[in-house]
């Protein structure tokens, strides 16, 4: 849209560009390639941007109508209330977040809220038009608690378990750390928290990860909260 | 124990303590084992002087040619640990300093997840690194396997073989990869079919009955003359031959075994793995978000 905030535009001349045969083909120069780098880089958070906005969008019920209305800025905090899991996003009052270094276990908005020991809100986003069920691990600081649970759009609780993240990983972070890549290792996480997730074709659905309780208060049961694993090494 | 066990409801995976490495592969729906091993494996770049007395010029490996001068097997002991629980299992290898691979079992999925870690690739002891993994598998598929067409039909590759001249193999290790955009397999006639479908494109080939191989990585010294007039050394920093460390990638091929029914269906959806959910966060945490 005309005045929309942010669009998909640097993404598709980058990826436009990267057609060349000597780009993504990886026998261009190493500055050409740096050059490929940050256009690509450049146009993926600006297509970010346009994805979190139609994911609003999504939430607020008005997606079916975005074609016929010009763009606005959406703010979550102003989202129409809707249906759960989209009240939940509203409620939220927060920012959406992706962490583009999910698979080295770096995810500072994750690592920072359960070093506080507070809930995160999960959106899972299905790109593909059919539902899907898949595993989701989510970096994680255990210095408050490595008691978690983790919770649906329903409220209702989900199988989860706690994994050390490997060895692997752990290098690669502080590798992350030695190139310039992290100033520092406060979004880098030691243990995940493993659950799966369903989520709906061309949507999404919402998780709360949180400290679990000692005990439940309706049954005054332990709760078990999120399973630990078992290491053996040889 | 001579061999270690870890299953989910669908499958199940035994290793081998005393080497670390995998053993077998079996489907509960019809108790079908396959023997299957993972391992990384790296070949040694061809150099710019051939051997002696002649030295004549020989084609390197670089940027634009894969020339390898020999295959350099993994480790013949594999440090391992396994993580166990209700959600997932990871088998975790380290096969080098530099290169380890974690065989990932969800506990409600038929097919495996294969994450390799690659790098950053030795340097110091001059030799052209170009990383594969390579699978093994009782798989009687003969001298013929499959890699996709841009994702789109899956061809047949027979080795040292052309449809249209008669062949004379000069690179048998080259002259036999192929692009995987999407999938390769090997298959038994009206049998078993192993597949591996990839994250992004890679060359691979089977270059032996039961073998699939598919490249991740590679560090090499020299220029191969076809213009670009730089060696392929990648580093973390975007720089090249400078002092940061060499570039780590890390990617994922999904494995599946299925019958003959099953593998065609089994193998498209598995496709669907490279559009995997998207994951974001909510949250009220005073500083930006990792970037």
């Amino acid at each position: 849209a005309e005045d929309a905030t942010s669009s998909t535009e640097k993404l598709e001349r980058a990826v436009a560009l990267l057609q060349h045969h000597d780009a993504i083909t990886g026998t261009a120069k190493q500055d050409v390639a740096d050059d490929y780098h940050r256009r690509l880089a450049a146009g993926m958070a600006e297509a970010e941007g346009a994805f979190k906005e139609e994911l609003a969008l999504l939430a607020s019920g008005e997606d079916t109508h975005r074609a016929l209305k010009t763009a606005s800025k959406w703010d979550l905090t102003n989202l129409h209330t809707a249906a759960d899991p989209a009240q939940q996003l509203d409620h939220a009052g927060g920012r959406l977040g992706m962490c583009p270094f999910l698979n080295a276990s770096v995810c500072h908005p994750t690592v920072e809220m359960s070093r506080l020991g507070h809930s995160i809100l999960l959106a899972i986003y299905n790109p593909l038009g059919w539902p899907r069920t898949e595993g989701v691990r989510v970096p994680l600081d255990t210095g408050f608690t490595s008691n978690w649970t983790v919770t649906d759009g329903d409220g209702k609780e989900v199988l989860s378990q706690l994994v050390p993240v490997s060895n692997a990983t752990l290098d690669l972070q502080n590798l992350m750390l030695q190139a310039d890549i992290l100033k520092n290792l406060t979004a880098a996480a030691s243990y995940e928290l493993a659950f799966r997730a369903d989520a709906p074709p061309l949507g999404y659905s919402t998780y709360t990860i949180s400290p679990a309780e000692a005990v439940d208060l309706t049954t005054r049961n332990p709760i078990a909260g999120a399973l630990s694993s078992t290491v053996r090494s040889w | 124990q001579s061999t270690l066990q870890v299953a989910n409801k669908l499958i199940s995976v035994t290793l081998s303590p005393q080497t670390g490495k995998l053993l077998s592969l079996r489907r509960l729906s019809d108790n079908s084992v396959t023997q299957l091993d993972s391992e990384v494996m790296w070949y040694n770049s061809s150099d710019e002087k051939g051997p002696p007395p002649s030295n004549t010029n020989h084609e390197p490996s670089g940027a634009y040619i894969f020339r390898p001068n020999g295959a350099v097997a993994g480790t013949a002991l594999v440090p391992v640990t396994i993580v166990e629980g209700p959600v997932l299992t990871e088998i975790r290898q380290e096969f080098y300093p530099w290169a380890s691979l974690t065989t990932r079992i969800w506990s409600d999925t038929e097919h495996i997840e294969s994450e390799w870690t690659a790098g950053p690739l030795p340097f110091q002891d001059q030799l052209g690194h170009e990383v594969v993994i390579r699978y093994e598998s009782n798989v009687t598929n003969g001298d013929e396997f499959y890699t996709d067409s841009n994702g789109r039909e899956m061809l047949k590759r027979k080795l040292n073989f052309r449809p249209s001249w008669k062949l004379d193999v000069q690179q048998p290790v080259a002259g036999n990869y192929y692009p995987v955009t999407a999938a390769i397999y090997i298959q038994e006639k009206a049998g078993r079919q192993l597949a591996v479908v990839t994250d992004r494109s890679q060359g691979g080939s089977s270059l032996k009955q039961g073998q699939v191989e598919l490249m991740v990585h590679r560090r090499i010294f020299r220029d191969d003359r076809r213009g670009v007039a730089e060696n392929l050394n990648e580093t973390m920093c975007g720089c090249t031959n400078c002092n940061c460390p060499g570039l780590v990638a890390r990617g994922t091929h999904y494995l599946t075994v299925q019958g003959s029914d099953t593998a065609a269906s089994y193998r498209r959806t598995l496709q669907q793995r490279v559009n995997d959910p998207l994951v974001l966060t909510f949250g009220k945490a005073a500083a930006p978000t990792a970037g």
